[in-house]
Formats: C-alpha cells, sequence, structure tokens
C-alpha cells in the first residue's frame, strides 16, 4: 500500500 | 553577490488570552512532511487568536506554552495544542512563532 499522506492533514481548533 | 542580506527570522512570543469558546485557528504540517513543524494556514475571525491581533496566516509554531513542538508529527502538535486551549490552569496560551522567509 502507498504510504500515508501527511501533507494534507490540516485541523481546526 | 545577489541583492540585500535576507535577515534570519525572529521568533516571536505571542500570548492568546481564551477570551471566547474557539482558538480560531487551523494548522498544517508536522515532523515527516515538507512542513516539518506546524504552520497556521487559518485564523478566523471571532476567535481567541484572531482577537489577540498578533497571531498571522504563515507563522510557523516553534512551541506551545513552552512544549517544543519540533519532531511531533501532526496529529501530536495539534493534541498539544488543543489541551493548552481545554485546560483550565491557566487563561492564555504562549506561541512561540516565526515568520518564515520575506
Amino acid at each position: 500500500s502507498p504510504p500515508k499522506d501527511y501533507e494534507d492533514e490540516v485541523t481546526f481548533f | 553577490l545577489t541583492g540585500s542580506p535576507v535577515p534570519a527570522p525572529t521568533a516571536t512570543l505571542v500570548r492568546v488570552v481564551k477570551n471566547t469558546n474557539t482558538l480560531g485557528i487551523a494548522i498544517e504540517g508536522g515532523a515527516n512532511t515538507r512542513q516539518p513543524l506546524p504552520r497556521i494556514v487559518t485564523i478566523q475571525k471571532g476567535g481567541s487568536a484572531h482577537n489577540c491581533d498578533q497571531l498571522k496566516v504563515g507563522q510557523v509554531i516553534l512551541e506551545v506554552n513552552g512544549i517544543s513542538l519540533r519532531g511531533r508529527e501532526h496529529k501530536e502538535a495539534a493534541r498539544i495544542i488543543a489541551e493548552a486551549f481545554k485546560t483550565k490552569d491557566k487563561d492564555h496560551i504562549d506561541f512561540l512563532v516565526v515568520e518564515p522567509g520575506l
């Protein structure tokens, strides 16, 4: 499986 | 030689008072990404961060209440920020930020 793509992670607070 | 020297980015300590129900920021990045320290991508109007008027989109967060975010992946950095906002021990959060590049 392809590596998990963390690049698009955005978290709102 | 080309142009004028680029000043080194200077870290700024910004205190955000928790004066609303939301912090009102969004972050991207974290360890093991192209953006290894969390970067502010949104400041929402009406949130505590917007009210403090010192955090800006594009700033990179180095520390939260003295806790370094270096080497922390996105979820862990997000947890640290969320807990800093949630805790009743303090009525504020201290962010150490830098304005990268110019």
